[in-house]
């Protein structure tokens, strides 16, 4: 027992004590690193095996693991998959194991490591990963999943929060049903904040006998930064540059609005009844300039109305009562639906019945691969881009695991707009109105970051359709400091009824001080928030590659940049070893999944940093050199006894 | 607020001041003909000094009638309205918002260019003080060049010296205070005292001005403008001036 110097009595019903659980986060400009640590000691006579089994965010990029096992060391290295797999097979360690699988929750993956000890031993895990926060719905949400497994002696959450823009606020939510009020401290400043959870022995127990821990869920931190000042924020550091972009004070405009939902008989039960509520709150959000219409489909295709009708609030009613109406069975046709809902919008931007500063969305709502008509994945995927117009976005919400969520993510992708997985359980209402709600306030159409200096290269995706609010648009680069002494950027908009440009100017050392004071803040994180992007953006670019060639090309970059910058990606592989190197395990991620920036709400393209459109140049005359009535600077000098009038 | 009428006829500056209550708002361009109204709205200092309120331009309103578009400028937003819908920049930014033929122009934390077409220009300064100045506010500046063609029934405690008046100084003598001459000035069939003294242009020299010196017409520029200061009230911030 280890109560003597604790002073807390702790059963020896576990042969395995965790003597410490500690997790350390630290958020610099939505660049987020977090570590996990855990300690454990065998006391029992017998060999134990002892598993650390944690959920990282699917998306997350796992920089490091460690382990010690009784003095020895495993460090970690990234491979090439193949590579890992060979020295894998080569020296496989006895008794260990390490891998990263694909957990059933939405947007987890799990990191796990089993450990065979021998009594008396002490094992230390330690996991390091790294991911950007994507701002939804007007905040940022950091979860930490927590499932320690048993109770710790030491148990503790630091997370620190370092935004130079300022944090307006930041809230914890209770995630454990009131299990530990209190338990969480939370101090904030203007740019920094600390979040901690040290929750004692007595309070992780789930009651006051118990010996299990109710340390299991997810500790959840929002927050948002201060926009009010600027629409844009360009950090730059390190010889990297992150744009972050947000504006608010403005107009929502007009959209053109289909909703394309699957009633197929796979939707009957709760998943039916699910989307029909939310499409119930949906309809009811939409605004009145928004023109709205409703497909449905399983082997045959229907429409509510066959045009885009006003969204007046006798419509809205009457497009309700047919939604409840629907009663799912049959097979499933997509391409079809997605054709008709396509031919609606074109139809109507044809004959001009289309608000010239609105944006047009498909919504499409499906939970299975085709059954009928078309279904081949590929030729529906060529129908639709061969047929949608440009200013269409289209977006694909895929139900439950059945649908091929690659073929969404790349239906959407290459249409200006992104999939997402719903769980189909009794909240994927909520998940849908949480999905619709980021797509419901386009702020912005074409929305273009620019950088006319020639020293800035590498810039990720810096051409958008949309712009959503509560959302925000992040856009990263390189440059050479040498070269540069302030960095200036251009983004060029479209919004409600005018024109936008906006131009930022950056000093190089802006960050240094703020960065140099705060021992938490990550010096690092624009290197690594570029390299996130990159990656994440070249790993679709990839699923859409035209060709091989282009596909292999994509591929080593993505190689070479997650060698470079140590993270295991879908191509690369973690191998374990000790120092010996003749024990070694491997951790390589789930081969499917390859997600775009999860989280994140916009796919874009790239186009020349420099090239600013035409109508951005026309600037006015200088300010300071327009003539004016009534204060015209004059030559004359004035007689030297003539002082100051201040007023009568 | 100071207000400095250059004449280039007469190749002379006149100048006068208005202070009145927090909140006035004074015409300062009103033209129905071309459906342009320029009015400010008074702010008042923190408190007063002397036992006299200082007031000062905080919130200029234009309103484009033909194009259907009102600008806001205060000393926090610049807010640009197209019938029902609106953009908002801060001085935070620089930017430029552009509809149709309506530029607006933001150069952080300095000035403000408006411009209509080709024909017609505004710009506007923003003057920032110490937040915890006692008694000093942020208060803006507007500056309308003569190249503005507005049509001769333009008027408004600026608009109105669209159209040059005739002037006629004379009789340069010491004033009551030896060091600040005065002189007569016939105008509009009125005869006034003036006297020498110093404006600001902050154009070029955005925290100390450079010096103009003008002939001050007193008691709220009387005899100089047509009528009282107090015609020139206007309820709204984009309403167009009400003549006899």
């Amino acid at each position: 027992s280890l109560s003597e110097d604790s002073g807390e009595k702790m059963e020896d019903v576990d042969q395995v004590t965790l003597y410490s659980y500690k997790v350390q986060s630290t958020i610099t400009s939505r660049m987020a690193t977090t570590i996990i640590q855990s300690k454990l000691v065998n006391n029992s006579p017998q060999p134990q095996n002892v598993v650390f089994d944690v959920q990282i965010p699917k998306g997350a990029f796992i920089s490091n693991f460690t382990m010690t096992v009784d003095g020895t060391t495993f460090t970690s290295a990234i491979k090439e998959k193949t590579v890992g797999r060979a020295l894998y097979s080569q020296a496989r360690a006895k008794g260990k194991t390490a891998g990263l699988v694909r957990s059933r929750a939405l947007d987890m993956e799990n990191f796990k490591t089993e450990v065979n000890i021998l009594p008396g031993a002490k094992v230390q895990f330690e996991l390091h990963y790294q991911e950007v926060k994507w701002r939804k719905l007007g905040s940022y949400e950091h979860r930490l999943h927590l499932q320690p497994g048993r109770l710790a002696k030491h148990f503790e959450v630091n997370v620190w929060i370092v935004e130079p823009q300022g944090i307006r606020f930041l809230h914890v939510p209770d995630t454990f049903e009131g299990h530990f009020d209190g338990v969480p401290v939370i101090s904030k400043g203007h740019q920094k904040a600390h979040v901690s959870f040290k929750p004692t022995v007595a309070q992780q127990r789930k009651c006051s006998n118990c010996s299990e821990t109710a340390v299991d869920g997810e500790l959840v931190m929002m927050y948002d930064v201060n926009r009010e000042e600027k629409a844009g924020e360009l950090e730059v550091f390190n010889g990297y540059f992150v744009h972050f972009f947000a504006p608010e004070n403005l107009d929502p405009i007009p959209k053109n609005i289909l909703f394309v939902i699957d009633v197929s008989g796979s939707m009957w039960g709760i998943k039916m009844k699910q989307t029909v509520e939310a499409m119930k709150t949906i309809l009811d959000d939409l605004r009145a300039e928004d023109q709205f219409s409703v497909v449905d489909f399983n082997h045959n295709v229907r429409t509510w109305r066959n045009d885009l009708v006003s969204a007046t609030k006798t419509q809205i009613t009457d497009a309700k009562r047919y939604i409840e109406k629907i009663q799912p069975s049959g097979g499933t046709n997509i391409n079809e639906a997605l054709l008709r809902a396509i031919f609606i919008l074109n139809e109507a931007n044809n004959l001009r019945l289309l608000d010239p500063n609105s944006v047009s969305l498909i919504i499409l709502v499906s939970d299975g691969d085709p059954t009928v008509g078309e279904l081949k994945l590929s030729k529906i995927q060529k129908n639709v881009k061969q047929n949608i117009q440009d200013n269409i976005s289209l977006f694909s919400l895929g139900i439950g695991f059945d649908v091929d969520y690659d073929f969404l993510k790349r239906l959407s992708s290459e249409n200006h707009g992104i999939a997402q997985r719903i769980y189909g359980n009794q909240d994927t209402s909520s998940q849908l109105k949480k999905f619709y709600n980021q797509v419901s306030t386009p702020l912005l159409r074409n929305v273009q970051f620019n950088y006319p200096h020639t020293s800035v290269t590498d810039v990720t995706q810096n051409s958008f359709y949309n712009y959503f609010g509560g959302s925000e648009i992040v856009v990263a680069g390189k440059f050479e400091p040498s070269k540069l002494e302030q960095l200036q950027s251009v983004i060029t908009a479209t919004a409600a009824s005018t024109d936008l440009v906006l131009e930022t100017l950056a000093q190089m050392d802006d960050l240094e001080d703020f960065l140099s004071k705060d021992k938490h803040a990550d010096p690092d994180f624009t290197r690594k928030l570029w390299a996130y992007l990159t990656i994440n953006q070249l790993l679709v670019e990839r699923s859409l590659a035209p060709t091989a060639a282009a596909k292999r090309k994509i591929t080593k970059t993505i190689l070479q940049m997650s060698l470079e910058h140590h993270i295991v990606t879908p191509l690369t592989a973690m191998v374990i070893e000790n120092d010996a190197g003749d024990e070694r395990m491997l951790a390589d991620s789930p081969p499917q999944d390859h997600s775009c920036c999860s989280g994140a709400l916009y796919y874009g393209s790239r186009v020349a940093p420099g090239s600013i459109p035409s109508w951005a140049n026309a600037s006015p005359t200088p300010a300071m050199a327009l003539p004016v009535v009534g204060a015209k600077p004059l030559e004359s000098t004035p007689p030297p006894h003539v002082i100051r009038v201040e007023n009568d | 607020p100071h207000f400095i009428i250059y004449l280039p006829k007469s190749q002379k500056n006149v100048c006068f001041n208005i202070d009145s209550e927090p909140g006035k708002i004074l015409s300062l361009v009103s033209d129905p003909e071309l459906g342009i109204s320029v009015n400010g709205q008074l702010v008042g200092a923190k408190k007063p000094e002397n036992g006299k309120l200082s007031t000062y331009f905080g919130k200029l309103g234009f309103y484009l009638q033909h194009e259907d578009m009102k600008v806001e400028i205060s000393t926090e937003t610049i807010t640009l309205s197209h019938g029902s819908r609106s953009s908002q920049l801060s001085w935070a930014d620089t930017a430029r918002i552009a509809n149709q033929r309506v530029l607006v122009s933001v150069k952080k934390e300095k000035t403000v260019t408006l411009t209509l077409g080709k024909e017609m220009s505004f710009s506007i300064l923003l003057h920032r003080v110490w937040k915890k100045h006692p008694v000093n506010v942020d208060f803006l500046g507007i500056y309308i060049p003569p190249t503005n063609k507005f049509s001769p029934n333009a008027h408004g405690l600026l608009g109105q010296f669209m159209q040059e008046p005739k002037i006629h100084i004379f009789n340069e003598r010491p004033g009551k205070d030896a060091e600040k001459p005065e002189a007569s000035m016939e105008v509009k069939g009125q005869k006034l005292t003036v006297t020498r003294g110093l404006q600001k242009d902050y154009r070029t020299d955005t925290v100390f001005g450079t010096d103009v010196p003008c002939w001050f017409v007193h008691n709220s520029g009387k005899g100089f403008i047509d009528g009282h200061y107090k015609d020139y009230f206007v309820p709204q911030l984009y309403s167009f001036l009400k003549r006899p």
